[in-house]
């Protein structure tokens, strides 16, 4: 539990929603 | 025992007494995921952050987020009338927050919003403001440092421009702005303690 940003799921939750972007993206 | 989450992202602050720990941290995360959506979703429109390395943007993300939401959120603490309205529209009083074992974190909170609604910023100010918290060179963890860098540098630049721009007679505004930054430094590391604590309650 040393890194609460990681614990909240947050980077889960901010990978995915940069992600979004890369897919949203034209070829 | 009941499980407090005093945080304006939570749904409401004590939770259901039926609920499992890790059914409560669940219900937290999806109420708090939007907002962090709209933080990656703002990152993204400020100029030049898509431009760095995803593992620099994770980093900045992973570490300002609570940062952002603070700024973005400031308005949720009446300074006032001394109340927190959390997400799902409801007000609770710091009093009866405090009565639920809610302190320390809240008083600062309270300050913090004090101090950056007596600033009087502007929509566009607080936008930019808020890029610069969000684009911070100094997080831990970062790869290319000289872009977040040169990021960095060029908004506090336009950051300054814009300040001295819609109040060219109170020079020590930008720096008072810049004073907030460590404030939400402390307040970010007050924030993690206080959720590793639940995590291993």
């Amino acid at each position: 539990f040393s890194d609460p940003a990681s614990n909240l799921g947050l980077e889960d939750i901010i990978r995915k929603a940069l992600m979004g972007n890369l897919e949203e993206r034209p070829e | 025992k009941d499980i407090v989450l005093a945080c304006p992202m939570n749904m409401y602050p004590q939770a259901e007494p039926n609920k499992t720990p890790q059914e409560i941290w669940e219900d937290f995360s999806l109420s708090f995921t939007p907002a962090v959506r709209e933080v990656v979703e703002f990152a993204k429109h400020i100029p030049g952050f898509s431009a760095l390395s995803e593992n620099d943007q994770v980093t900045l993300l992973k570490a300002g987020t609570f940062e952002v939401l603070m700024v973005r959120f400031a308005s949720l603490f009446n300074v006032k009338e001394q109340t927190v309205t959390f997400i799902s529209g409801t007000t609770y009083s710091l009093e009866a927050l405090k009565g639920m074992g809610m302190g320390g974190l809240l008083d600062t909170m309270f300050e913090f919003s004090e101090k950056l609604k007596s600033l009087e910023l502007t929509a566009e100010e607080l936008g930019l403001f808020t890029a610069v918290v969000l684009v911070s060179a100094d997080r831990s963890g970062i790869e290319n440092l000289n872009s977040v860098e040169l990021l960095q540098e060029s908004l506090i630049k336009a950051l300054r421009a814009l300040v001295s721009k819609s109040n060219p007679c109170d020079a020590s505004r930008f720096t008072k702005l810049l004073l907030k930054m460590p404030d939400l430094r402390t307040l970010n590391n007050v924030h993690s303690e206080k959720l590793l604590s639940f995590r291993i309650d």
